[in-house]
């Protein structure tokens, strides 16, 4: 009796502690650290292949969450929000004792620590045999963060463990449960663009792929339209994927893509490089001596710098620099700004609907292959710009008209940060 | 330690007095029930230990089961004043009760749903699961799972823009346009243009074949 009262005075301060603002019960703090306890290592795997695979559980929650984890190895215990270790039998002072071999793997506190029975034969993630540590600690972790069992086949909070297949993700069913209680994952953008592929098939056909980015900072996503969702493993780092742009990120990216002209700009502060597809890196030096990275204003006379965002029409053959509430008309064929630029950019995208305008400091100007429409992004908002399909259908809408706002992480979801220290496993 | 002699723990010998004892009969498939929260405790306080342990707690399971183990009745109704060993009594109640968590597990296990302790029910009670009971009965816990195969959150606009973008309108303009899992594609439709790089915009044709493609690898 006098267990279970300290026991359930300690988790009626959990709560208090830790109920959310909605008043919903979970974490109140986007940042939660953890911790591999050292009386409670598994006899199993190295210390080493154990903290990576927790490393990976805990940051594939943060990959569909606005939560981060960091592992804390040095903070005082009680300062770390979630502990976890590994046990037979009586455990860790736990009152739920361990059953051994079979049935029973592991179980875990709301709000609180994970404890996993050694007596199962626990295994590395390249294993294809025993217990995946990685699907039972994602699940626990599931609990720690309120997620309850459900049966819904495929769920990754199902109560019964399958064994290892191929791979296995957070499905869409899970993503919104978590988000349910934390939140979507919002934030503004850098810049967005569809990346250019040229192939050709084994017939000899001619095939253009695309794949869509985001940036943020130093990191980048790759978003998979079909999936509705960002790729695994993503975001990655900048510097990894883009090889010579700055690490900490860049403004704008335009594609001039036209009949005469196939070149990739990437724009940062006062600077813009040009992007080698072939081999993937920038360009050091033009054939004309060009040094890279060259100053905008050199490479696009009249246009500021640094500049909010920008993206190529390929209907005029423009490009649109975007600064403050201008917009900048760059003509690629002249090598020179439009007849009549800048000009405010309500009078080139007008709001379709009074009031609805992101009126300046455009994040992001994207035009997307897979909507085939031009997108404005700000903060975590965006305006679509009708195109000739909206204006098809409804002719009293302004050329260039911005349709009504809506929220990014509705039309691309689960884009979400992970803490730094897990941007490298 | 375990014992094993093998670098990577391959032979690693497991005592028998390690194992999970099976459920076996009806008896340890009612603990089971209750451990999960299948049975909500009979005789048992409000105050439940943690979150976890909205049935009976390890204790009183442990000696429940150590007393059958010796041979001992034991009671599981309310205390009645004569004390010492009664025989082992089942209510009606109490094995209504019994086979209601026993269709419901059944039910929710994906199994023909008999109410009886049956080979199947077996099996699957043996699985590997985890410990945190699948029924709360604390009021302040967080939701009991769901039971059906759509999750009980309540449609918002949102949420239908999402369902919707995800179901059909999304799908619906790559399938007009594009069509593809990871790495998009845009068939070019001039078939005389051999030179890849002289490709340009304007020669795109859309192809709303679906090229199916695995999810990639992380």
């Amino acid at each position: 009796r006098r267990k279970r009262r300290l026991a359930s005075l300690v988790l009626e301060r959990r709560r208090r502690r830790d109920l959310g603002g909605s008043g919903s019960a979970a974490f109140s703090k986007t940042v939660l650290r953890w911790r591999l306890i050292g009386e409670g290592y598994s006899s199993q795997l190295t210390v080493e292949e154990q903290r990576y695979v927790f490393r990976l559980a805990f940051r594939m929650w943060s990959e569909v969450s606005p939560l981060e984890f960091v592992e804390d190895a040095r903070s005082p215990l009680e300062e770390v929000d979630i502990k976890l270790g590994f046990g037979t039998g009586r455990h860790l002072g736990c009152s739920q004792k361990f059953d051994g071999t079979g049935q029973e793997f592991a179980h875990a506190w709301f709000l609180g620590d994970i404890h996993f029975d050694d007596d199962e034969h626990f295994t590395a993630p390249s294993s294809h045999s025993g217990i995946s540590l990685l699907k039972v600690a994602v699940h626990e972790i599931g609990h720690v963060l309120g997620l309850p069992h459900t049966y819904r086949p495929g769920s990754i909070m199902q109560p019964s463990y399958l064994p290892h297949e191929s791979s296995f993700e957070m499905d869409w069913m899970d993503r919104k449960a978590i988000q349910h209680l934390y939140g979507a994952c919002k934030g503004r953008f850098d810049t967005v663009f569809d990346w250019i592929r040229k192939e050709k098939t084994p017939s000899g056909d001619a095939i253009v792929r695309f794949n869509t980015y985001f940036l943020r900072d130093g990191w980048y996503w790759l978003y998979e339209n079909r999936n509705n969702r960002t790729r695994y493993g993503d975001p990655v780092a900048l510097q990894i994927g883009w090889h010579g742009l700055p690490s900490d990120g860049v403004d704008a990216h335009v594609h001039v893509w036209s009949r005469k002209r196939d070149a990739v700009y990437f724009f940062k502060g006062t600077q813009f490089w040009r992007y080698r597809i072939e081999n993937d890196q920038v360009f050091i030096q033009e054939p004309d001596g060009h040094r890279y990275p060259r100053m905008i204003s050199e490479g696009f006379p009249g246009v500021p710098a640094p500049i909010d965002t920008a993206f190529y029409d390929r209907r005029d053959s423009h490009i649109y620099f975007f600064k403050g509430t201008l917009v900048y008309a760059f003509s690629v064929e002249g090598s020179s700004l439009a007849r009549g630029f800048p000009k405010p950019i309500r009078d080139v995208f007008p709001p379709v609907e009074r009031g609805d305008h992101p009126d300046g400091n455009i994040d992001a100007a994207y035009f997307s292959y897979t909507h085939g429409a031009i997108f404005l992004l700000k903060g975590t908002r965006f305006w679509r710009v009708a195109g000739s399909r909206e204006r098809w259908r409804r002719p009293f809408l302004p050329r260039n008209g911005l349709l009504p706002h809506k929220q990014v992480d509705q039309q691309w979801f689960d884009i979400c940060n992970v803490h730094p220290s897990a941007l490298k496993l | 330690e375990k014992l094993f002699h093998n670098r990577d723990h391959s032979d690693v010998q497991t005592p028998p007095s390690r194992h999970a004892p099976a459920v076996a009969d009806e008896f340890e498939a009612e603990l089971f029930l209750s451990r999960y929260g299948f049975i909500k405790p009979v005789d048992w306080e409000e105050n439940q230990l943690l979150d976890s342990d909205a049935s009976f707690p390890d204790d009183f399971l442990d000696d429940l089961q150590a007393r059958i183990q010796e041979g001992t009745s034991v009671s599981r109704s309310r205390d009645s004043p004569q004390s010492g060993p009664h025989e082992l009594h089942k209510s009606q109640a109490e094995n209504q009760a019994f086979v209601s968590a026993l269709k419901e597990f059944q039910r929710v296990s994906g199994l023909p749903v008999t109410g009886a302790f049956d080979e199947a029910t077996k099996e699957a009670m043996n699985k590997p699961r985890c410990g945190v009971p699948d029924k709360k009965t604390d009021p302040d816990a967080p939701v009991e799972p769901e039971t059906s195969q759509t999750d009980g959150f309540n449609e918002t606009d949102s949420d239908n823009t999402a369902s919707d973008a995800f179901g059909s309108s999304a799908n619906s303009s790559e399938d007009d346009a594009f069509s593809f899992n990871n790495t998009e594609s845009l068939l070019v439709g001039v078939s005389n243009d051999t030179n890849a790089n002289a490709t340009s915009p304007d020669s795109f044709s859309y192809d709303g074949a679906n090229t199916s493609q695995g999810d990639a690898a992380r």
